[in-house]
């Protein structure tokens, strides 16, 4: 049998924590609750996305070493995006 | 690109600026040129033009401080967060803050330089939000760019030009005159446009600025002339307050401005005659009101002029040569004015206080003497 080894990246919960600071901060990641939330659909998934389609990357919703990669770089203080007016 | 709620953006396309303090990662000339730099991006592609002050309180105030600094939103140390800036608006709108705990340096990659991350944020003064276009200089992550050939991406001109339209300078390319450097109250060898009390306070006038000085106030505060009065001249030859309190006279060349509050008075600007000068004068040197003789004082080259306003007519006997009245003078008066029962002329670079009654002379002073320097 040939055993194939996945590279899975680790996401910690540190990183998970960073993420939700990141999406708060820049996307205005709020303690939503409401439809999307009855649907199943978490808040910080939809700001995932969000913030994918902002920066261009696969739009999954979940957090990955692409997406954390962009969350660390150096950036404007600014929010992106809608919220920003 | 994209804008904040509403197209927010300024009404006036004269704009200030002015740095509060310093980050120690680079001099203060080369902070000095980057955010100048910086500033002249947007100018080069739109109508704004970037005034710089050096006190007071300007519409782009910009600042360096680490974590809590006075807003609502905190920096986060080294990395991350770089900088922020408020969207055009009163009080802290259009504002720039820069995150102390970051480096940042003029041109080099180790560290931010200071003219890209500038750039952005003043992006975000204007009116502009952030961009999507990751070539642009309004994408939030920031990228390393030589700030000597940079040169702003379409996707960036193409948003600030949707808020204030193009630049009319046809070659924006080809180097315009560069505004006259702002005056500086504390240069000694600064000669002062005019100068006058306005309700208490003095004012001091300079190319296109002037410094009110209130008693209780340590630093005087700059702002542009045309800040305060619209409609008014500037480099302007003379300045008085008449004994209506709060009604300034300002002169240019052959005319005349009188201003109660901000607003112009009706029938202004007038000529020079309705002042009761001769056709002949041309200009005036300086003017002022005494307040106990009711009369306005005119100095023109080595003479002066003795207005009545009551009667409305020039006294008799005058013009008089300056020395006639008033010793020590070195050549012709360039400002003056009467505060406390003193009278003040100023000539070149200094200022000599006199009794008028009697003609003496007190004391001879620098030219920023009330301008706490």
């Amino acid at each position: 049998a040939v055993v194939y080894c996945m590279p899975v990246s680790e996401v910690t919960a540190q990183d998970e924590s960073f993420a939700e600071t990141y999406l708060k901060k820049f996307f205005n990641l709020t303690e939503e609750s409401g439809p999307s939330v009855r649907r199943g659909i978490s808040p910080v998934s939809k700001k995932l996305s969000e913030m994918q389609k902002f920066f261009g990357l696969q739009i999954t919703g979940t957090l990955d070493s692409d997406t954390l990669a962009v969350m660390k770089k150096p950036r404007c203080g600014v929010p992106d995006g809608t919220v920003a007016r | 690109f994209s804008t904040f709620e509403n197209n927010l953006k300024w009404q006036k396309n004269s704009l200030t600026y002015r740095i509060e303090n310093y980050t120690p990662d680079m001099s203060m000339s080369e902070v000095d040129d980057s955010i100048e730099k910086a500033l002249q991006v947007w100018a080069k592609v739109t109508p704004l033009r970037f005034t710089r002050l050096y006190s007071g309180t300007a519409d782009i105030m910009i600042s360096f401080g680490g974590r809590a600094h006075g807003d609502h939103y905190p920096f986060d140390g080294p990395g991350s967060t770089l900088a922020h800036a408020f969207s055009p608006g009163p009080g802290i709108g259009g504002d720039a803050h820069f995150d102390e705990d970051e480096t940042f340096t003029l041109r080099s990659r180790k560290g931010f330089v200071l003219f890209m991350v500038a750039a952005h944020e003043f992006g975000h003064s204007l009116g502009l939000s952030h961009s999507d276009d990751r070539s642009a200089l309004m994408y939030p992550v920031y990228t390393y760019k030589n700030p000597d050939t940079f040169v702003l991406p379409q996707d960036d001109v193409k948003g600030i030009q949707s808020l204030y339209g193009p630049n009319p300078v046809k070659n924006p390319f080809v180097a315009e005159p560069q505004p006259p450097p702002t005056p500086d109250a504390c240069d000694s060898t600064i000669v002062l446009d005019a100068v006058t009390t306005l309700q208490g306070e003095m004012l001091f006038f300079k190319d296109s600025f002037f410094w009110r000085s209130t008693p209780s106030s340590r630093t005087p505060q700059q702002s542009l002339i045309t800040n305060l009065w619209p409609k008014a001249p500037v480099s302007i030859d003379a300045a008085y307050e008449s004994q209506q309190p709060g009604k300034i006279f300002l002169f240019k060349r052959q005319h005349v401005w009188a201003f109660t509050g901000s607003d112009l008075v009706p029938g202004y600007p007038k000529s020079l005659t309705s002042v009761g000068l001769p056709r002949g004068v041309k200009n005036i040197d300086a003017a002022l009101y005494d307040v106990d003789s009711g009369k306005t004082l005119f100095f023109v080259g080595n003479s002066y002029f003795s207005y009545d306003d009551a009667r409305k007519t020039m006294d008799n006997g005058f013009p008089k040569r300056l020395d006639q009245t008033f010793s020590g003078l070195p050549g012709k008066v360039t400002a003056a004015f009467q505060y406390r029962g003193f009278t003040y002329l100023y000539s070149g670079p200094h200022m000599f206080e006199y009794n008028l009654k009697t003609g003496r002379l007190y004391r001879v002073l620098r030219n920023n003497y009330f301008l706490h320097c």
